[in-house]
C-alpha cells in the first residue's frame, strides 16, 4: 500500500 | 514599482500555479520578487523567484509581503493582452496592487486594481540539497509522459540510472513504462533533441502522485526545458526556468513534490 508523504515531514519552519 | 515587456509572461508565471494553489505572498525586495506556497493538502510546495532582470525597470526601495488570491490575480493578467507592456505598482498605504497594461503600439491603456489580502504566511526554510540525479528533458516529453500514464495509473515511479531515466505506472487496466536514454539523439531544425540529459551520482527510483505532476505541467510554455531533481529522502523537485525578452536567465518556478513511500 502506497501512502502520500507531506512537504512539511521534509522542510523545517523558518 | 516594476514593469514588465510582455504581460503574457506574467500570466503564464500565474497561470502555471493557480489551480494548486490558492493565496500566497509576493516577497519583494531590491532584487526581485519571491513567492513560495504550499498546495492545501500539504503535498507539494510551489515557489518562484522574477529576478530584477526579468523586468524592463525595476525598484523596491523597501521589503514589501503583498498578500494575493491566485483567482484574482488571474482574472486581472487576463484582461490584458500578451504583449502589452505590464507596470505593477503598490501604493503607501500598501492595501492594493495596480496594473496598468498599454498596447505595443500605444493606443490603449487599462488600469485595474487589486485588494490585497493580510495573510499570515508561514515560510519554510528549503536547505540546498545534492540531489543524486539530476534530469533535463524537453517539457513537451515530459508532459506526455504524464499525461500518457495517468491514463492507466495514480502515481508514476521514476527510475534513474546512468543510462537512462523510466518512468512506470500500474492500475487496473494494466501496466505503461516509457523509457528515455541518456543524450543527444539527433537534430532537428539546428536545434539538438534531447532523449533526457542526466547528471548522476546515485541511481534512485521514486513515487510520486500524478495528479500534482499533471498540474506542473502547466508551466511548459514557460521554457523549452524542464529540469527534475531526484534524490533519496528529500522531495522531487520539478524546475522550469524563466527568460526575459533578451532570452537571458530571469529566475525560475520550481515545484517540490514530496514521494510516496510502499508501507
Amino acid at each position: 500500500k502506497e501512502t502520500q508523504q507531506e512537504i512539511p515531514e521534509f522542510f523545517t519552519k523558518m | 514599482n516594476a514593469l514588465i515587456k510582455q504581460a503574457g509572461l506574467l500570466k503564464k508565471i500565474i497561470d502555471a500555479i493557480k489551480d494548486l494553489i490558492d493565496e500566497a505572498t509576493l516577497d519583494c525586495d531590491n532584487d526581485g520578487i519571491y513567492l513560495q506556497a504550499m498546495d492545501s493538502s500539504h503535498v507539494s510546495l510551489v515557489t518562484f523567484y522574477l529576478k530584477k532582470n526579468l523586468f524592463e525597470k525595476y525598484s523596491c526601495n523597501r521589503n514589501l509581503s503583498l498578500g494575493i488570491n491566485m483567482t484574482s490575480i488571474a482574472k486581472i493578467l487576463k484582461c490584458g493582452m500578451s504583449d502589452d507592456t505590464l507596470l505593477l505598482e503598490t501604493n503607501n498605504p500598501i492595501d492594493i496592487l495596480s496594473f496598468k497594461f498599454e498596447s505595443r503600439r500605444g493606443h490603449k491603456l487599462s488600469q485595474f486594481q487589486l485588494r490585497l489580502m493580510n495573510l499570515e504566511m508561514e515560510r519554510l526554510s528549503i536547505p540546498d540539497t545534492e540531489y543524486s540525479c539530476i534530469i533535463e528533458m524537453m517539457c513537451s516529453e515530459f508532459s506526455k509522459v504524464c499525461h500518457d500514464l495517468a491514463t492507466i495509473g495514480d502515481s508514476m515511479t521514476i527510475t534513474c540510472t546512468k543510462k537512462n531515466v523510466t518512468f512506470d505506472t500500474t492500475g487496473d487496466l494494466g501496466t505503461g513504462i516509457v523509457s528515455l536514454k541518456q543524450g543527444v539523439v539527433g537534430s532537428e531544425n539546428d536545434e539538438n533533441v534531447y532523449a533526457a540529459s542526466i547528471k548522476i551520482v546515485k541511481p534512485v527510483s521514486l513515487s510520486f502522485s500524478l495528479r500534482y505532476l499533471i498540474y506542473f505541467t502547466k508551466a511548459s510554455s514557460l521554457s523549452n526545458k524542464v529540469i527534475l531533481h531526484m534524490g533519496e529522502e528529500v522531495p522531487l523537485m520539478v524546475e522550469y526556468k524563466i527568460f526575459n525578452t533578451y532570452e537571458e536567465e530571469a529566475g525560475y518556478l520550481r515545484y517540490f513534490l514530496a514521494p510516496k513511500v510502499n508501507e
